[in-house]
Order: C-alpha cells, then sequence, then structure tokens
C-alpha cells in the first residue's frame, strides 16, 4: 500500500522531527506514480506534485503519526480539496421545466444515466419527461423507452420523419407545457469533441433548448484524454455538470481529480451500476481515497 | 533530428512522459525508456532515432499469428465470441465484423447474446437487417448459453462460414457475471469441441490502467484469443494495448475507427506503434 510504501522511506531517515527534502521527494515520486496508474492526467500530476511540495517540506510528523502517514494525510487532504469540499446538487429552473441536456462520448452511460435522473426526480414525485434525440445509434429510441417504461416516465421520441434531434424541439416544447412537466431530459448521441459536424448539432441544441444543466457524461475509466475532452466539450458547448459512471468497477477514476482540477466543474452524482437505481451522490472523501490507493 | 540531441535526464524524461500521455502507463513508458537508454549505450554511434528504437519495440510486442478465420481449410462455422466492458464496442464490432466478412464473400450468422440490457437484442437485430444476415435470438432474460449455443447450431444447419456471438457488456470484477462468460464459453466448447471457436475482448482506446485488470479478469474467466480496440477515430491512441499484448501476449485483430459498417480496419502493429509516438 502507499502508506507502507512512504513509512519504508522514512524509515531510512530515523528520529527526525520534520519532513526532510530528501524524504518529500522520493515519497513525491512514489505519489506521482500512485496518481499516473490511477489514470490522472501527466500535466495535473506535475501540477499537484509541484504544490504540494513546498507544503511538506518542513512540516511537522503528527502526533501518533508515522513520516509516511503524514505525507498521505497532506495528500488525502489535498486530494479531498481539489475534488470539492461540498457535495453539489442539481440546479432547479425558478421556473419550470428545468432542462437538463446529456452529452458526451459515444457508450459513456449518458441513455442509463438519463434513466437514472429521471428516476431519481420522480422519486421526489416531479413530473419528468424524457426525450429521446438519438439519431444515430440503432435502437437508441428504443433503448431509452424500455428505460422509461421501468421508470415510470413518459418517453417523447421522434415523430414519423423527424430526421435530426433539432427538430424534435417543438414538439419537445408543446409536450411539456401540455404535460405541466417539472423536469425534461434530453438524451442525446454519443459524439467525439473533435467531430466538427456532431458539435455543431450539440451547439444547435444547447441554443434551442438553452438548458440549465448541461451535463458531461464520463466514464470512470477513462484515461489520459478525459480531460482534454471534458475541455473541448466545455469549450464548445459549456459544461454545467459531470456525472461519473461505472463506478461500481475497480477504476481508481483519475479522471475525476484531473477533471475538478482543470475545469472546476461541480461533479453533480456517480453512476454505480446498470440498474435504474445505482445513482449515488458525489462523496470526495471515498473518490479521493479510491484514486490515492 | 532526435539523433543529434544531447542526452540528458530531461530528453528521456520527455520521452516518457509522451508515453504516459498515450495511455502506455507509467511503468511501461519507465520500462521502455530504460530499454531506450541501454540499447544506446551498446551503441558506439546510435543510427536509429530514439522514437523510432521506441516505435519497433512496441510494434515487436503484437503477436502476428493469423486468426482462425483466415485459416486454410476452412472449417466451418468459425465461432467468434465478442466480451468486454460495457459501452466499448462490442455489438457495433460485431456489425462491422459481420460485414467485413460479407465483403469477402463469406456467409455469417449473428448471435444476440447480451439477453440483458434495454434493447440490446434489438440493437444487433437492426444491424442483421441493414447488413442482411440472420440473427439469432431468444425472448428476453433468456440464457446467454443458449442462444450462443442455437447460434453455433444454427450455422452449422445452414452451413454458414461465420458464427459472431455478442454478448452483455459487464465490469470485470462482478464475479456472477464472469461465472456466466465461463458458462457460455463452456457450453459451446463442450457442445460442439471441433468448431474453431475464438474469444476476443474488445477494449475502448480512451481506456486507461483499467485495462489490466480488464485483461486479467476476463483472461481467469474464459481463454481469450485476441483483442478489439475501439474508437481510435478519436484523440485516445490506446496506449493500453501496449503492456496488455506485452503482458497477455495477445494480438489485436481489428480497430474501429468510427460507426459506420465499414469503419473496421485489421491491425497494424507498425502504424499502431507510430501513431502512439508521433
Ligand atoms: N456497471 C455499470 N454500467 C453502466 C453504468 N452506466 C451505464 N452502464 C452501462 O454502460 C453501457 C453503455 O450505456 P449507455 O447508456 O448505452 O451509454 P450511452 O452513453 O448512452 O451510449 P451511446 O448513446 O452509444 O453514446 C450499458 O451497458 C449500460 O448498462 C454504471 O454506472 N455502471
Ligand atoms: N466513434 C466511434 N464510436 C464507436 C466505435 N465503436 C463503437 N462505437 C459507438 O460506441 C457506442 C457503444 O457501442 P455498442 O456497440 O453499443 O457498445 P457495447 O459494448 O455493445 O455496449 P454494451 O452492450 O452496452 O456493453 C455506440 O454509440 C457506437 O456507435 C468506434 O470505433 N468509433
Ligand atoms: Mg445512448
Ligand atoms: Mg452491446
Amino acid at each position: 500500500s502507499l502508506t507502507e510504501r512512504f513509512d519504508r522511506i522514512f524509515r531510512k531517515i530515523t528520529g527526525r522531527g520534520l519532513v526532510g527534502e530528501a524524504q518529500v521527494d522520493e515519497t513525491l515520486r512514489e505519489m506521482r506514480v500512485a496518481l499516473l496508474e490511477a489514470d490522472v492526467n501527466i500535466d495535473v500530476v506535475k501540477t499537484f506534485v509541484a504544490n504540494i511540495r513546498g507544503r511538506l517540506i518542513g512540516a511537522e510528523i503528527g502526533v501518533g503519526l508515522t513520516g509516511g502517514q503524514t505525507v498521505l494525510k497532506e495528500v488525502f487532504q489535498e486530494v479531498v480539496h481539489i475534488l470539492g469540499d461540498q457535495r453539489a446538487s442539481l440546479q432547479l429552473s425558478p421556473k419550470p421545466p428545468t432542462l437538463i441536456m446529456m452529452m458526451g462520448l459515444q457508450g459513456s452511460g449518458k441513455t442509463t444515466t438519463a434513466a437514472k435522473l429521471a428516476f431519481h426526480f420522480r422519486q421526489a414525485n416531479r413530473r419528468v419527461l424524457l426525450v429521446a434525440s438519438d439519431f444515430v445509434r440503432l435502437a437508441a429510441i428504443e433503448q431509452l423507452e424500455v428505460l422509461g417504461n421501468q421508470v415510470g416516465v413518459p418517453v417523447l421520441t421522434p415523430k414519423e420523419g423527424v430526421q435530426r434531434p433539432q427538430d424534435m424541439y417543438q414538439d419537445v416544447r408543446r409536450r411539456w407545457i401540455e404535460g405541466m412537466h417539472e423536469i425534461v431530459i434530453i438524451d442525446t448521441s454519443g459524439r467525439l469533441a473533435i467531430d466538427q459536424e456532431m458539435m455543431e448539432e450539440l451547439k444547435n441544441l444547447r441554443d434551442l433548448y438553452k438548458p440549465k444543466e448541461a451535463l458531461l457524461v464520463l466514464d470512470a475509466m477513462t484515461g489520459q484524454e478525459a480531460v482534454n475532452v471534458a475541455s473541448e466539450f466545455d469549450r464548445q458547448i459549456g459544461v454545467d455538470g459531470v456525472i461519473f459512471t461505472k463506478l461500481d468497477g475497480d477504476a481508481r477514476g483519475g479522471a475525476i481529480l484531473s477533471i475538478r482540477s482543470v475545469l472546476g466543474k461541480p461533479i453533480k452524482f456517480v453512476g454505480t451500476g446498470e440498474k435504474i437505481d445505482r445513482l449515488e451522490p458525489f462523496y470526495p472523501d471515498r473518490i479521493a481515497s479510491r484514486i490515492i490507493g | 533530428n532526435l539523433l543529434k540531441k544531447p542526452r540528458s535526464p530531461a530528453f528521456y524524461e520527455e520521452i516518457e512522459e509522451l508515453l504516459i500521455a498515450t495511455d502506455v502507463g507509467p511503468a511501461q513508458a519507465s520500462l521502455l525508456v530504460r530499454e531506450l537508454k541501454t540499447w544506446e549505450e551498446q551503441q558506439n554511434d546510435p543510427k536509429k532515432d530514439p522514437l523510432v528504437f521506441i516505435e519497433e519495440r512496441i510494434a515487436s510486442f503484437f503477436p502476428l499469428d493469423p486468426p482462425l478465420w483466415e485459416e486454410k481449410p476452412h472449417i466451418s462455422p468459425v465461432t467468434v465470441l465478442f466480451v468486454g466492458v460495457n459501452g466499448v464496442g462490442k455489438t457495433t464490432t460485431v456489425g462491422k465484423m459481420a460485414h467485413y466478412f460479407k465483403a469477402r464473400g463469406k456467409s455469417v450468422v449473428l448471435g444476440a447474446a447480451d439477453t440483458f440490457r434495454a434493447a440490446a437484442v434489438q440493437q444487433l437485430i437492426l444491424w442483421g437487417e441493414r447488413l442482411d444476415v440472420p440473427v439469432i435470438r431468444q425472448k428476453e432474460g433468456a440464457d446467454p448459453g443458449a442462444v450462443a449455443f442455437d447460434t453455433v447450431k444454427a450455422a452449422l444447419a445452414r452451413k454458414i462460414d461465420v458464427a459472431l456471438i455478442d454478448t452483455a457488456g459487464r465490469l470485470q470484477t462482478k464475479h456472477n457475471l464472469m461465472a456466466e462468460l465461463h458458462k457460455i464459453h463452456g457450453l459451446v466448447k463442450r457442445e460442439l469441441p471441433d468448431i474453431p471457436f475464438e474469444t476476443l475482448i474488445v477494449l475502448d482506446s480512451t481506456l486507461g490502467q483499467n485495462a489490466m485488470s480488464q485483461l486479467e479478469h476476463f483472461q481467469k474467466a474464459l481463454p481469450l484469443t485476441g483483442m478489439i480496440l475501439t474508437k481510435l477515430d478519436g484523440t485516445s491512441r490506446g496506449g493500453i494495448a501496449v503492456s496488455l499484448a506485452r503482458k497477455y501476449r495477445l494480438p489485436v485483430r481489428f480497430v474501429g475507427v468510427g460507426e459506420g459498417n465499414d469503419d473496421l480496419l485489421p491491425f497494424d502493429p507498425v502504424l499502431y506503434a507510430r501513431a502512439l509516438v508521433r
């Protein structure tokens, strides 16, 4: 474990009340590897290590703690701080409906998460409408219909002859007025941030719907590119919040630290399973221990 | 020209970080750079650009033996089982591979053995309609092993060349789901021991170091014969395949470069290595 590795470094230099420079540099080397193994972006790791180095040198070894534990405690607290010391929640519009737009790379979990959000709000007795506007993926519309059925939430699907998500807008608007829906969740196709045409479509959708929450759905096992992808979605569309999925696996989730560190966007929820009730709040300290290992 | 650059620690650090940025992983990146240093020390006058050395090293890790579906004489049906975690592109890859085989004059049947996820069977049925390829399926919640078995039996009965079986995505840490995969494979293997049978793990190029855990657990559940790397049309370069190939000695058969029928290319280790390093 990381504590054991840190302790071994400190044992080489015994009887000190302060954390010395040589020990700090050696532990930071171990820390760097651990964070990279956890998929934290290399530039984020370099910044993190540089920032924490100053704090560690000359730090007093905590009462009842070893040198290694002192360093680990400092690192842990800094990671928790970056991840966000308080839990972020979804913002509701002062005047309904609250429009939520799902976006992200192919296969990240948008459709499943849209259904989970619908379930979450339905549990809170909100009138929810799901909108199926993925015209690309085979059986995408059907997938959301099946999930909507499971959740007990109506799903608006494209009318006959409608071929683009933008062309659903009037229908969606009419439907949320008639149905007096308080929450409208729009599922979109997975897309690459570098796909000009698809990003243009997403921009059109954002301009049409003006969502209260444009949510980026990211797979927790994403590697080094996570922060670049997220930055591009933020730059082109604007990200109000992030949802990380598939945290029920053993992915360390370093992408979470990268995105918090660089974009500073709130993590609204985490997905922890395939079933519709597997949406949990984001707990910074739990994610911190997972990333640090 | 990198050959002329002075060899400082910063020089090697830069190469290491370039590799790390493509998801090669810190241990593998550091190992490759150590190998580079050793090789450079042994050369009196290194004639090779250090990046070329790294490229060639990376390319060398990928086995080049041909897949069972290329063996002559061709025993029918060659069966290929597709496995992997959720959302990586298994179903889409099955569709693309069906197109690949049809384009080469082979007959194909698909097996919709994802009997769990919403509209999973329908997704594969639509692929079958798009490509005019039969799809074997049962009702929702049916035993995936039974569907897999039925698919191969149908291929045998109709003298079809290739049977491609799609399975549900599953995280490698879910013991019961890994056991289910073990059962699916075991059933087909036991009942039809003489048919050529491949199992390909589908990996998303955007994946980070969790790939190692995926291979470890999937390999324990059933014998993998190859890998497929999807979504290489994005900005990720699939560097995780380097450690996987090195450790598990599994070939990458194809790479996915988009969402259409034709967006499947045979894997070229040299092109892959070059794209990683440049
Ligand atoms: N284990 C687990 N699986 C998940 C989670 N969220 C989604 N999935 C699964 O991930 C796969 C992809 O989910 P989808 O909802 O289809 O992803 P998507 O982003 O809508 O995909 P595209 O529309 O094709 O871009 C499915 O198998 C889901 O069941 C999660 O939190 N945990
Ligand atoms: N850009 C791109 N998208 C891909 C590629 N391969 C698959 N996809 C997309 O990734 C998403 C998920 O693909 P699926 O085939 O449904 O993935 P899966 O592994 O079968 O998912 P589950 O069955 O839910 O585990 C879809 O939107 C596909 O169109 C690829 O090579 N490039
Ligand atoms: Mg979807
Ligand atoms: Mg599938």
